[in-house]
């Protein structure tokens, strides 16, 4: 499904550079459960941006399904973007004028130019699935960081993406959410074969992982190669 | 240093009402190094705005340092929030036009309407300690999830105060990051006798706390009391 080859970002900011990801490579199986571990600051946001079409590294070779993502801008990006992969933010990115349902529908908004028939229908399923049943009409700024984090969830798996890219989505959760949210994650894995790659300093999350992927020094390496 | 009896909050959002807080009895001692769980949605930053003068409660009494908390009207809260609390927003609440060293110090700026001659230097030494040497010049947007968190950690101590409200401080934080913060915390509070109280669900903070209180059902009761 996917497939990096020597990866590079670097951000620059006037004469400082920081090197976030300085050679990575990286294949990843259709119907994999993975985790990405690494410090605060060692690249992880960085990488799944770059996994999700969200950004464009600054060299290197990206396959998704097979197709060479040779972009350099990332709004060329959104048609694949939106097809293939649903994307859970660190920071959740929702939109602050729409309600829970309207934010968690808002891709099939994007994808279909308007509202499918089945959309709000979908979105209410989502929000119980997530335990914001009571929640349908509040706006960002009248839920909790877990609700919203929620809401992010929910937004990310609405279009049966075939990738699912979670940026430390239970960080802002109780264990039983917690629980609750990667139980979801694990159905949806197992019955439909949706890929998960979930960033994560999490060991709730790091204990359901089948692979573990260590970032380090801008490296990425599978958790028994970078232990041996 | 703090007292507050029958605290309630309630949220109207048109015919729909959320009673977050359902008179909250609370004392809290100088000194005390104290951690508040709960599950999502349960409470926690309401009582911490509410503690930090951030907002009001609908009804009920609170006193910090002895002097009755009567205000109605959060604005003209400041001066007592700005004179004794230091706070770690959930969502960090960083101001994106500034860069880290220009974040830290900026309580600095508010209560003395310019920078003290020593503010730079303070700033300078705070984001060293929190691992932050290494970024004085960049914005918010420019730093990673756990990196802006430390900002915000810095900021809440740049004034000494003699209350630190910290909510969910190490959410997006690593291992070794996390207990970096927690002992920078726990030195201050022994040094110091800054008074802590820490909304969290990571048990990395919860084994550091000499009190354990739960929020659960819109009421807060110490952990021995919650299981009795
Ligand atoms: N501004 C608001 N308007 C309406 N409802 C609100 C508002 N802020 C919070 N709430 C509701 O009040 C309840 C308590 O919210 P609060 O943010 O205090 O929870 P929390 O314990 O901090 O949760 P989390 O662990 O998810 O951060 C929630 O049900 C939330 O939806
Ligand atoms: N837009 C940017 N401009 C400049 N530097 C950046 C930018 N985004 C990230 N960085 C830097 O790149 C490095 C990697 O950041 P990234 O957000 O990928 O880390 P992370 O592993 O997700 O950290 P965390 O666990 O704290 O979220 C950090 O040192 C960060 O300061
Ligand atoms: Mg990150
Ligand atoms: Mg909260």
């Amino acid at each position: 499904v996917i497939m990096m080859q020597n990866i590079i970002k670097t951000y620059r900011l006037g004469s400082t550079e920081v090197r976030a990801l300085r050679g990575v490579d990286l294949e990843i199986r259709k119907g994999e459960f993975t985790v990405v571990m690494g410090p605060s600051g060692s690249g992880k946001t960085t990488l799944l941006n770059i996994l999700g079409c969200l950004d464009v590294p600054t060299s290197g070779d990206y396959w998704l399904h097979g197709q060479r993502i040779a972009e350099t801008d990332v709004d060329r990006l959104a048609p694949i973007r939106n097809a293939n992969i649903g994307f859970v933010f660190q920071n959740f990115n929702l939109i602050p004028v729409l309600d829970t349902v309207e934010n968690i529908e808002f891709p099939l908004l994007l994808r279909e130019g308007h509202a499918p028939r089945d959309s709000r229908e979908r979105a209410l399923a989502l929000a119980e699935a997530v335990g914001l049943k009571d929640f349908p009409h509040h706006r960002p700024d009248e839920l909790s960081g877990g609700q919203r984090q929620r809401v992010a969830i929910a937004r990310a798996l609405i279009m049966h993406p075939q990738v699912v890219l979670a940026d430390e989505p239970t960080a802002n959760l109780d264990s039983e959410t917690a629980e609750q949210i990667l139980d979801l994650m694990e159905s949806i894995n197992r019955e439909r074969g949706a890929t998960f790659l979930i960033s994560t300093h999490d060991p709730r999350v790091l204990k359901r992982a089948r692979r573990v992927l260590i970032i380090r020094d801008g490296k990425v390496a599978d958790e028994q190669a970078a232990a041996a």
